[in-house]
């Protein structure tokens, strides 16, 4: 579990696996679990998109900004989390 | 907003603090907790009655690092509380290492956090709307509070609206919602014999809920405003008279969250405020919904997220204005997606009671927004919507089904989905 600002990238990829935009595999950075550059790109796009943000697939300081922002700890319906929809 | 999926069956819930936070007093925590509630309360016909023992349907606690449900709490900072979905429970809980603050810019607003919560444990997940209060990010303290109209929308999605609200919660510029005026609007035989138009030929061109709640058919340069069951004395009238500047041979219309209604023929479209144009119209489809087809068949906000969906032919699109760019490269998608829907629609009307309505020659099909499916039903659909819609007498409810019978049974079906939930 996550806690402070997000600054790096390991940072950001624990966010997004915690709020359900990459699998939880890659919650865990020690576990040596690569994420191929469309995954990451992706996941931070979807991001960006629910946060209204510029839609980048970079991590930029805006998306690092919010992505260090008190939030709520349910994950964001998107992507990989459990209670994503299977057919839209 | 977006629904998690599952609701509460009953309006009367409960709920208790089992564990106080160690830096605030209880009553002030009692009050901010009954506050939050009322967020919601406003809007609907929920209650929330507090009990000091014993099973209640909501559990709070304030609670610090590992607390027994697997996802610690990290301190302050970061994240400050998380609460379970309905068919997980409806408990919330806060990281009690927080500093929760009443009424006050400094540390956390313990309102602020447990309305949001309290959204959740009744069945909202969170919304990409900014201001929304189910928006997972806290913003701050916020000394004047004021519900989203996104909010206000997807809490009547799942609980209905407030049987005694009156008309200053319907602007949805101003924080309140669509009223609930389709409510399945046939189960009752139709009452008023008609003889029109409509009812020799029910296929119509579009159909529309207003900003103020009145839902309307258009068909050629006619246009007629639906009643619980049938259709309002003195209709049709001359689409011409009602929307001044507006043709007739509509293709599609929605009235979208910010109280416009947006009508669509050909390569065209125009913006109405009520019944009064809204500015220079008409414009090219391609210019105002950049992604969006010309000749459209169907178009409606969807309930089940508030984003516009577009029909032609075969495909759909998704506009969502509020991205860029509002259609993402993923779509037109198959209708077929929409399990049960047939290709080439002529309406589709947005969700207001759980259901979403699409219309095909004479007849129309109810969507589940649940199950993603088109209902199951005795009798099935499609059915006629003559019968069921514009309350035409002499035509058929449904096909080798005993009327009575038929409505009974509708009603039944319609009572059990509805409460089919957590």
């Amino acid at each position: 579990v996550q806690s402070g600002p997000v600054s790096t990238t390991t940072q950001a990829e624990i966010y997004l696996s915690q709020f359900g935009y990459l699998p939880a595999s890659a919650r865990n950075p020690a576990n040596g679990g690569l994420l191929d550059a469309n995954t990451w790109t992706k996941a931070v796009q979807d991001f960006q998109s629910f946060a209204g943000l510029n839609v980048t697939g970079e991590l930029d300081d805006e998306t690092m900004r919010l992505m260090s922002m008190p939030r709520c700890g349910v994950r964001d319906k998107v992507g990989f989390g459990t209670d994503s929809r299977s057919k839209r | 907003y977006a629904l998690q999926g599952s609701r509460w069956r009953v309006k009367a819930l409960t709920y208790k603090i089992s564990k106080y936070p160690k830096r605030l007093k209880r009553s002030d925590v009692d009050t901010e907790v009954a506050k939050a509630f009322s967020v919601w309360s406003e809007y609907t016909d929920l209650t929330f009655t507090p009990k000091a023992s014993g099973p209640v349907h909501i559990e709070i606690k304030f609670v610090e690092s590992e607390h027994g449900d697997g996802d610690a709490f990290d301190g302050v900072g970061g994240t400050l509380a998380h609460a379970f979905f309905p068919v997980f429970g409806g408990d919330a809980h806060f990281d009690d290492a927080e500093q929760w603050t009443v009424n006050s810019p400094r540390g956390t607003n313990l309102f602020q956090v447990a309305a949001h919560e309290f959204g959740h444990s009744l069945g909202l997940s969170h919304s990409d709307v900014r201001s929304a209060l189910m928006a997972p990010f806290y913003r701050g303290y916020e000394p004047v509070f004021k519900l989203d109209t996104d909010d206000v929308l997807a809490i009547q999605a799942l609980y209905g609206k407030k049987s005694t609200q009156n008309g200053n919660g319907l602007n949805p510029t101003s924080g309140g919602a669509f009223p609930r005026t389709t409510q399945r609007p046939a189960f009752t035989p139709p009452r008023a014999p008609r003889d029109d138009v409509i009812c020799k030929d029910p296929k119509i061109d579009a159909l529309f809920n207003s900003a103020e709640g009145q839902t309307y058919a258009f068909k050629g340069n006619k246009y007629y405003k639906l009643t619980e069951n049938s259709i309002a004395e003195g209709y049709p009238k001359l689409i011409a008279e009602g929307w001044p500047g507006l043709p007739g041979d509509i293709d599609a219309a929605f009235t979208y969250k910010n109280g416009k209604t947006y009508f669509f023929k050909g390569t065209k479209y125009w913006r109405y405020n009520g019944r009064q144009m809204d500015g220079d119209y008409p414009k090219e489809i391609s210019e105002g919904f950049t992604g969006i087809p010309d000749h459209l068949d169907a178009a409606m906000v969807w309930g089940g997220n508030g984003k516009i969906y577009f029909y032609k032919g075969s495909k759909f699109w998704r506009f969502d204005p509020l991205k860029r760019p509002p259609v993402k490269s993923s779509y037109p998608k198959p209708i077929s997606n929409w399990e049960g829907l047939p290709n080439s629609l002529d309406a589709a009307l947005q969700y207001t009671n759980g259901y979403t309505y699409f219309f095909k020659g004479d007849k129309y099909y109810r969507f589940n927004d649940r199950t993603f499916a088109v209902d199951s039903a005795d009798p099935p659909f499609p059915r006629p919507s003559a019968h069921w819609w514009f309350g035409c007498k002499n035509t058929p409810s449904s096909t080798g089904v005993d009327d009575h019978q038929a409505h009974d049974e509708a009603s039944e079906a319609d009572r059990s989905v509805m409460s089919n939930s957590a």
